[in-house]
């Protein structure tokens, strides 16, 4: 088992942590042992869920460079199904000292598929730019999630995006395929979010997931307390969306 | 003359190029000679003006690199006191070869240094990360701006910054100060914008900015038209927001 999946926009602030936390949260909850890498050195995925590391704890930077094994650094602060693979800002560093090591796109993958026998599902929360980092995630991914926000800066950057998967399936990772578009942060009250919503629909067709995620204030609330949407405020539209993501998911992977 | 100001924080999504593209409007509005530098390989301060380069238009890419002089690649989008410097996807292959030259660090620096003559304001929009892009437009500012959406992880990425920031004075530009804290996308009816702000404000004090850049749909509008929120709905919040943080720094600069 162990699907790998990634979250991926070099577009900022477009809902890829809230999406890597919440989903992952969702999909433990539906019974699946899921573990979460935040493999973004502003570690938001894992303060997001309370998590601060000191300089001395072992972190996922340390299991890429194979100083630790995986085992030492993963946390559960959640329930039994979730795991977490915290990230620390010293991950910085990785972006130079993974390029002097041999096979380096393939680091995360080879970490992985050891790892990845233990958990149904692993979902790799990435930073804004298609540097190291993603290209590693992309490398060592199945499938991606692309989390779009409805607003025209959105829509900027998907050419860049869409050519960097193609020429990762081509050399890299001829297995990779989009999960999914996802649609994040929609306003019903704004016009921009229905013109966004359209032209992504008629670009991508079937790519784009049916559950939309719209803008509620519970999600950005959540991080504060340390927990996913779905311990903060069950009833949220929020934490509604994200259990409707996971069932998406469950249902299009358990299917076939 | 020519003071330069950066716009910096590396998280992503906070309304670095909103308040680059805007700020620098509205000063040229008030007939100050700007020059706005697009330093994000994403370009999304280019297209949010309606400027896209094809392969073949040189950019800011070239004119750092030495291939072409300044005035070559300087673009008039609006009304004669603005000029935009604008960029192109092709400034992502900048991060890898600048490191390479002597002095990598200063290169912006020295190119804005014959370019400012002719302008009184240049303003710098750069990319969500702290990488080689970021770091060259910390050394050749005089000041930086840094806006804040007032949201949990917003406040997360904050220590980094300013150890970056005070690693550049000690090392690289010891004249570079804080121009201001900008507090953006506040939304009145949420709690969570009120306690972001408090805890900003308890931290910051004076450095933040009297002006807040109110959540207003026009602001996001506007991008898609190609034009700052003053061209496309001068009446809006958005647009009066932004005048008001060019009154601010226009009074904070000239009256010293
Ligand atoms: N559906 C939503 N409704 C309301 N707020 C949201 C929603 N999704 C995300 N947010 C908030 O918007 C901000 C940006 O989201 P997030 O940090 O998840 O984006 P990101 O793509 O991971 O950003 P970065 O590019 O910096 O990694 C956060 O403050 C988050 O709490
Ligand atoms: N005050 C505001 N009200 C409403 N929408 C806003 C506001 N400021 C910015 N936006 C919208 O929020 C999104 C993020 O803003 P913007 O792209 O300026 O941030 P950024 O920090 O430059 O992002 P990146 O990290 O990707 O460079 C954009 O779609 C923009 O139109
Ligand atoms: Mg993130
Ligand atoms: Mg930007």
């Amino acid at each position: 088992m162990g699907k790998t999946i990634s979250i991926v926009n070099q577009k900022g602030g477009v809902g890829k942590t809230t999406t890597a936390v919440n989903l992952s949260a969702s999909l433990a909850a539906a019974e699946r042992r899921v573990l979460l890498v935040d493999f973004d050195p502003q570690a938001n995925s894992s303060s997001g869920l309370g998590v601060r590391l000191t300089r001395d704890e072992p972190c996922i930077y340390e299991a890429l460079l194979g100083i630790e094994p995986m085992e030492k650094i993963i946390k559960k602060p959640l329930f039994d199904t979730f795991s977490l693979a915290p990230s620390h800002i010293r991950l910085v560093g990785a972006e130079q000292e993974l390029t002097s090591l041999p096979n380096w796109e393939h680091r995360l993958k080879e970490l992985l598929t050891t790892a990845s026998k233990d958990y149904e599902l692993v979902i790799v929360d990435t930073p804004p730019s298609l540097g190291v980092l993603t290209l590693n995630s992309l490398v060592a991914a199945e499938s991606i999630i692309i989390p779009i926000q409805c607003e025209y800066y959105a829509l900027e950057g998907l050419g860049q995006l869409l050519g960097t998967i193609r020429r990762i399936q081509k050399r890299l990772n001829p297995r990779l395929r989009i999960e999914g578009i996802l649609l994040t942060m929609f306003d019903k009250r704004l016009n921009l979010s229905w013109q966004v919503a359209e032209e992504i629909r008629d670009y991508f067709r079937d790519a784009v997931f049916e559950t939309i995620i719209y803008r509620n204030v519970r999600l950005s609330e959540a991080p504060s307390f340390g927990k996913p949407v779905i311990l903060y405020d069950i009833h949220s539209r929020g934490a509604q969306n994200y259990i409707a993501l996971a069932e998406e998911i469950i249902e299009r992977n358990e299917k076939s």
